[in-house]
């Protein structure tokens, strides 16, 4: 999966791969204080490439959960299922419909996406990304957009939930890349000195299809040095 | 004589054709016979159809000239059926017909070598029960008949989305799976039965049928989405059935009639249903027992979780519940009411759980406050809109019209327990359907602007495996889209449903289409608002029943249905209206058929002067 962090204080963006084996759950938020987790599951295209670089990966499952509450919801392209408790309630992306509830508030737009509110403060939004039925080699996967997350706290972690907090970072000696329309440059991030090319990706919430263009300074390498430690480190066993 | 001649009688063909589009149920019924015999005969035709059907027409014909059927206003088509039943001349009519149908019945006498053609065509919206729809026939022929055929099929208009009606089962009971046909062509599936003159002998060479049979199809749609809105030629019709939703916890009264009418096989029964309704209580729900008879007991001073503990006691109680008494049905509905409320306010049941009444009672109060009127009354004013009242009543000797009247003003319905065998699965049976509340407090929200003439659009349950319908009439038919909210409280949380309705992505789907019928959708509304009326109706007085009684008088015969205010008469003009056929609603009161002037059931036919040369 892409990951894109985008950066107002700097009006621009940083952005990152990780890839990993279908079926590896990596933790994307984790906040200890407001008891919120995000755990996105990874799938690959239908042919299944063993060849890693050759590979696409995507996330096909999230996992979010509220551990204060006990409610959890867990998004796949096929379906919806919340779950407060033990009790589970199942929507389809063919509904559009609002739940709202102590707290929490999910509305679910028909086959596009879903929003989901923690009290003020806190909006992700989840992308349905359909492709064609009969596309031989990839499925339909999820994206996942943190809108509003001010009222997280400052110990959340994750591969999302670090950049959170403020964090600065520097791009120099931006010369020629391999690829002559990408740009490489060094960035000086977290004391690391890293190369990093200048590319784009985009931001699929206003349009599932087609996209908004993001550019942004790729870090390579599933965002070594970027990220606090190893992408391996944010592999959890299980999506809750 | 040629095979199935009877009595100088051949029937040569019947032909049941049915046909359900969105759920709307069209049935024809045809059959032809012709006189062998060298002199008039009697032919009789008839057709058990169910009770929540309405006839729609029905044509007799003979030797080529068609008498159709009139619906009239009931007062009007009485006068000319009084006075052909004092000429001790007439009629064709209706009659309940054991639990589910009603049996429609005409007589004619056919003169030597005339062919005699009855068509029956009646209309009924399928009603979805515990996960899925139920098309019923009676099939009992009374002799062999050269071509028979039933045909049915489901069809449902695609909408833009894809994703409506396909036929997932079917259950069919009658003569043997070799005689039956089924073909299922997504979104339509075609059930045929045909049975051939041999197949349908009782032994090789008997003349009598063995066509003896309930023929059922049930089906389910294919729901990916839990509304779809249907709309042709400015007429929209709503179904709603979410699943996947977590059961509300319910709070449940049983108020159960212990008195000395009980005794015996219908106390044993309902014992037998409580035990059983026991075992399916889930832990989450309250309940309680309130036994009445001239006095009334409760088992629990207040409502009890559903432990298993609890579960263990409430069935020791109901095995030793004994019959006494009277019946004071008052009180102990009031008691129950009070037991409900009370434990809402003082928070003794979860804030998210549903109260529901059931009251089971198999005859008239006779002590306390008897008079019906006065009980309906305080009940109403007690429950006071806040939770339903469903009330099952027991056998035959009961006012059954107050029972159903009371519950429909309290936003439950009546059930009746037919005395029989299988009494206690009816009882049960009832309970699994409002066993499962799914949402509380549904409400159906339309642009007030864009829609007009909506049928009932509040529902205080929606229950899983059943299905909310909601059908009104667009104010501009060219509009391009509208949308629906369907807003209810869930076991967790408040939902809010929307559909989005494209009108002209609708449209252009329809036209790809050819198998709707194009009014089909309007019937449909004027089916359910005419019922709806009519159960209205029940408990309203003066001007306000005036309006409504207007109301659906209007709709009955502007959509030709027979409903309790119309009659269909057939007549013969030419015969000094000396042959009168009445088609009536006999309602829902089992010994109506001794009660109506059913004497009065055959046709006086004079023959044609007819010259004739025959072989022979």
């Amino acid at each position: 999966p892409h990951f894109i962090i985008q950066v107002p204080e700097k009006d621009d963006a940083i952005c990152f791969n990780i890839d990993e084996d279908p079926g590896t759950v990596l933790r994307l938020i984790q906040d200890p204080v407001t008891g919120l987790t995000v755990n996105g599951q990874i799938i690959g295209d239908k042919a299944g490439s063993p060849d890693s670089k050759a590979r696409k990966t995507y996330f096909g499952k999230l996992g979010i959960a509220n551990t204060h509450v006990s409610s959890r919801i867990e998004v796949t392209p096929e379906k919806i299922t919340l779950w407060n408790g033990d009790t589970p309630s199942t929507f389809s992306w063919l509904d559009t419909v609002t739940l709202t509830q102590d707290g929490l508030s999910v509305k679910i737009n028909k086959k596009k996406n879903m929003v989901i509110s923690f009290g003020d403060g806190v909006t992700f939004v989840v992308i349905l990304h359909e492709v064609w039925k009969k596309q031989p080699a990839h499925h339909d996967f999820l994206g996942f957009y943190v809108v509003e997350g001010h009222r997280m706290s400052a110990q959340t972690h994750g591969l999302l939930g670090q950049f959170f907090h403020p964090f600065d970072y520097e791009v120099f000696d931006i010369h020629p890349g391999s690829d002559p329309t990408k740009p490489d440059a060094t960035m000086l991030v977290k004391n690391h000195r890293l190369t990093v090319t200048r590319g784009s990706q985009k931001d699929y919430r206003k349009d599932a299809s087609i996209g908004r263009k993001v550019s942004c300074w790729f870090v390579h390498n599933n965002g070594q040095g970027l990220i606090d430690g190893d992408h391996r480190d944010y592999i959890v066993p299980a999506l809750f | 004589l040629p095979e199935g001649v009877v009595n100088g009688i051949e029937v040569y063909s019947t032909k049941v054709s049915c046909k359900v589009t969105s759920r709307f149920a069209h049935n024809v019924v045809t059959t032809r016979a012709v006189n062998r015999a060298d002199t008039a005969k009697e032919v009789s035709f008839d057709v058990e159809l169910p009770k929540t059907a309405f006839i729609t027409n029905f044509t007799l014909t003979i030797d080529g000239v068609t008498y159709p059927g009139n619906v009239k206003e009931k007062e009007v088509a009485k006068k000319q059926y009084e006075k052909a039943v004092s000429q001790g001349k007439t009629a064709g009519l209706v009659k309940a017909s054991g639990r589910k149908l009603e049996k429609f019945t005409v007589s004619v006498n056919v003169a030597a070598g005339s062919k005699v053609t009855f068509e029956l065509t009646y209309e009924e919206l399928l009603k979805r029960h515990k996960g899925k729809y139920e098309m019923y026939l009676k099939v009992k022929p009374k002799q062999l008949i050269k071509h028979f055929e039933v045909i049915t099929c489901c069809c449902s208009p695609a909408n833009p989305a894809g994703w409506e009606s396909r036929v997932q089962s079917h259950t069919l009971e009658l003569g043997g799976a070799a005689l039956i046909e089924i073909s299922i062509f997504l979104p339509q599936g075609r059930v045929s039965f045909k049975p051939s003159l041999d197949q349908q002998r009782s032994c090789p060479n008997c003349t009598d049928s063995l066509l003896d049979g309930d023929f059922t199809i049930t089906y389910d749609v294919n729901r990916e989405s839990p509304g779809n809105v249907q709309v042709i030629n400015g007429y929209f019709v709503h179904f709603f059935a979410p699943q996947g939703l977590p059961v509300v916890p319910k709070n449940v009264v049983f108020v159960i009639d212990i008195s000395g009418s009980m005794q015996g096989r219908k106390m044993q029964q309902t014992k037998d249903a409580l035990l059983r309704i026991l075992q399916d209580v889930k832990e989450d729900d309250y309940l309680n027992f309130i036994l009445f008879s001239s006095d009334v007991t409760t088992w629990k001073e207040s409502l009890v979780q559903a432990t298993p503990q609890n579960i263990q006691l409430a069935k020791e109680f109901v095995k030793n519940i004994k019959v006494e008494g009277a019946t004071n049905i008052n009180d102990a509905l009031l008691r129950g009411i009070e037991m409900l409320k009370k434990a809402r306010e003082e928070h003794l049941i979860p804030e998210r759980s549903t109260s529901i009444v059931i009251m089971l009672t198999d005859g008239d109060a006779n002590t306390g406050e008897s008079r019906p009127e006065k009980i309906q009354e305080n009940v109403k004013k007690a429950i006071d809109g806040e939770f339903p009242l469903y009330n099952l009543g027991f056998g035959k000797y009961l006012n059954y019209n107050f029972l159903d009247s009371m519950a429909l003003e309290n936003n439950g319905f009546a059930r009746r327990i037919y005395e029989d065998s299988d009494a206690d699965l009816q009882l049960q049976g009832f309970y699994e359907e409002v066993a499962r509340p799914l949402m509380t407090g549904v409400e159906v929200e339309y642009p007030h602007n864009d829609i007009q003439d909506l049928t009932q659009n509040t529902y205080q349950h929606f229950y899983d495996g059943s299905e909310i319908v909601v059908a009104g009439q667009l104010v501009d038919k060219d509009m391009s889209h509208f949308k629906a909210d369907v807003k209810g409280h869930g076991a967790l949380n408040d939902l809010t449903f929307t559909e989005d309705v494209d009108l002209e992505e609708m449209e252009k789907a329809r036209k790809e289409q050819d198998y709707i019928f194009g009014n089909y959708i309007e019937r449909l509304w004027a089916y359910l608002t005419i019922e709806q009326l009519l159960d209205k109706r029940k408990n309203s007085h003066g001007e306000e029943k005036e309006n409504l009684t207007a109301q659906a008088l209007e709709l009955s015969l502007k959509y030709h249905f027979v409903t309790p205010l119309t009659s269909m008469v057939v007549t013969k003009p030419e015969d000094n209206d000396d042959q009168t056929a009445i088609a009536d609603k006999p309602g829902d009161d089992p010994s109506a058929s001794s009660v109506v002037p059913v004497m009065a059931y055959q046709v006086s036919y004079q023959p044609p002067q007819v010259t004739y040369v025959d072989g022979d």
